[in-house]
């Protein structure tokens, strides 16, 4: 998972 | 989950409705881009296939498979159900212009090579790029019912309200999504004419007109 946030926004 | 990430939500809940309503009051999609609509399928479609592998929360999958229903009703509404009211020759953007840079964009910026992160990527960018057929169309007509504007302008405030939300969780959180932050911020961009006209002619009771 690269992602900061872990695309948990919309 | 933050106040402004939440009120963008509900803005972008707010404009969808406000989508269908113009469309079933005055049944008609009159100056409405079908070419916009189709982009935002893509866009939700790319998006939320996490549906299939990410769980965050029943708001966050309720949302998804909500903005992914609606998206392709609005495309059915347009395409078959009120398809005499829409008027093509008017709705003429190259959306190859948009989806072939967003692809590239994708491929250079992602946070890890694989499918999923590429096509997230791509969404995101082409997001804040879809409203371009719709400003086009507008620019084109020059005008705009009451109803469409106050649509833009919710759609438009949704990405708007996220920026707030990025600063806060940078504050709170600690957390920065660049590609996000970056398209959201292209994105608030591209409705900056539109919100300037918005704020002061239809909020004042006047027409929507652009200056000839």
């Amino acid at each position: 998972e690269g992602a900061p946030t872990g695309h948990d926004e919309l | 989950m933050n106040i402004f990430r939440f009120l963008g939500d509900l803005s972008h809940l707010a404009s969808i409705f406000i989508l269908l309503h113009k469309i079933q009051t005055t049944r008609s999609c009159r100056g409405i881009s079908f070419r916009t609509q189709a982009l935002y399928v893509v866009v939700f479609i790319a998006r939320y296939l996490d549906l299939f592998f990410r769980y965050v929360s029943l708001y966050n999958s309720a949302m998804k498979l909500f903005f992914i229903a609606s998206s392709c009703y609005i495309l059915y509404l347009m395409k078959i159900r009120y398809r005499p009211t829409h008027d093509p020759s008017i709705d003429t953007f190259r959306v190859e212009y948009l989806l072939a840079p967003c692809l590239i964009l994708a491929l250079i910026f992602n946070y890890k090579f694989n499918f999923a992160e590429v096509l997230w990527s791509f969404s995101i960018w082409l997001e804040a790029v879809a409203i371009l057929p719709q400003l086009f169309m507008l620019q084109r007509t020059g005008e705009a019912e009451n109803i469409t504007t106050h649509y833009l302008a919710a759609l438009g405030a949704y990405r708007a309200l996220y920026i707030p939300n990025w600063i806060y969780r940078y504050f709170t959180e600690g957390l920065v999504d660049p590609i996000a932050v970056t398209a959201g911020i292209v994105q608030t961009g591209l409705y900056l004419d539109f919100f300037y006209v918005y704020f002061t002619k239809v909020l004042q009771g006047q027409k929507f007109e652009l200056p000839a």
